[in-house]
């Protein structure tokens, strides 16, 4: 393993010990911005790892990206590989990821799913779901964003262990997805949560569960533009965007329906490259471009987060 | 590592809700049968499925019977999982 980022290639993919001895590299490295938290244990006993950079100062409202949360999504692990590489490249030198910095802090879970993805690599490359097991079921595996608690059990979910959207015994019941609720809950001062998964090239809001358009619908639609627009600037990729349940389908229990109902008012999620040619297999010499692109939608976000506080 | 050989990535365009509602039985009736890469949602988006190589003529007869278009978006799954594996191995190297 690598002992240090220098030589860590962000145009590859790489295992989950490889990730892992990155972050501990990577924190290591720059201790002034950066830091590891451990927020809980995947059902296989695994480390589920997060990434603060701050600034100081305690409490801060903050700003939550998740990536991987579907093993198989692997360009998303490498988006946030780069992306958190990003922040500690540009802070200092981008004005308006300064200004973020100075008062908010930026969360970053690369894996979110860690059993799923060293069973992607170890196993099955397709692999989506957690691995947990109950007694007395044959198959394996909770699908991690249908295990929320917001519209948990109706459309768009699954009650049958064997399908890949198999939404789990209650809401909550996923180590992984605990982790995270326990984790923004004690917070209590986030104030955005982006979601990234692939594929389709799209970027949406609340809700998946449910038709209805929420309060803020016009905001978010407007914000959700701006993203798409700012990302299409970078390479020509057109994405489309509106909410879950009306530009993709209907899910339900979905971690930014539950961001959302929690009162964090900007809950996006992303659907990165591609539309079709490679799916989930997007070659590595897309992972560059395809992060690129997608940090300014993100600092779109971020931006829009901070300059309308709440 | 699972084998992929010979599975297949069929895109489905559905023209209208009953079409999709065929799509979703597949599931149904046999999860393991196909893995759908972008699920049943509605007619203007085309739905993704990864269809076994042992499934493959039962799932073509199944969607040539109910009319559904399909096309073939990954011949063959393994080729693209080898050459992601060797690039993997090179970038190490």
């Amino acid at each position: 393993l690598e002992r240090s980022t220098n030589s860590f290639s962000y145009s590859s993919y790489h295992t989950l010990d490889e990730i892992y001895s990155w972050i501990d590299n990577f924190v290591a490295e720059h201790s002034n911005l950066v830091s590891k938290i451990h927020i809980g244990k995947s059902f296989e006993n695994r480390s589920i790892l997060v990434l603060k950079f701050s600034t100081g100062g305690p409490n801060r409202p903050a700003i939550w990206i998740d990536t991987g949360i579907h093993s198989r999504e692997w360009i998303t692990h490498a988006t946030g590989i780069w992306i958190s590489q990003k922040i500690v490249n540009a802070y200092g030198k981008d004005h308006v990821l300064k200004r973020i910095l100075n008062t908010m802090d930026i969360f970053i879970e690369i894996v979110t799913n860690p059993d799923g993805f060293a069973f992607t690599h170890s196993m099955n490359r397709l692999w989506r779901k957690n691995k947990s097991s109950q007694p007395g079921i044959f198959c394996i595996g909770v699908d991690l964003n249908r295990n929320w608690k917001a519209g948990f059990g109706g459309n768009g979910s699954n009650k049958n262990p064997c399908s890949e959207t198999y939404r789990g015994p209650a809401p909550e019941s996923e180590p992984e997805v605990a982790a995270i609720v326990d984790f923004i809950t004690g917070h209590g001062n986030f104030k955005a949560m982006i979601s990234i998964h692939s594929y389709s090239q799209m970027v949406m809001y609340p809700y998946g569960h449910s038709l209805e358009p929420v309060p803020n619908h016009e905001e978010l639609f407007n914000l959700a533009k701006d993203a798409v627009k700012a990302l299409n600037k970078v390479h020509g990729i057109q994405y489309i965007f509106g909410s879950i349940s009306t530009t993709l389908y209907s899910a339900s229990g979905i971690s930014v329906d539950w961001a959302y109902d929690s009162g964090i008012k900007y809950a996006f999620s992303f659907e990165l490259r591609d539309t079709g040619q490679y799916g989930f297999l997007l070659p590595a010499s897309q992972i560059v471009p395809t992060a690129e692109e997608t940090w300014m939608a993100l600092q779109t976000i971020m931006k829009h987060t901070l300059n309308h506080p709440y | 590592q699972v084998n992929f050989t010979g599975d297949q990535v069929l895109r489905v365009l559905a023209k209208n809700e009953k079409q999709l509602s065929l799509l979703r039985d597949l599931e149904t009736q046999k999860p393991q049968k196909v893995d759908f890469w972008r699920g049943p949602a509605r007619p203007s988006l085309p739905v993704d499925m990864r269809v076994p190589f042992s499934e493959l003529p039962s799932v073509k007869a199944y969607l040539k019977s109910h009319g559904l278009a399909y096309s073939i978006m990954i011949k063959d799954i393994q080729v693209l999982l080898d050459e992601e594996r060797d690039a993997m191995a090179k970038s190490r190297r």
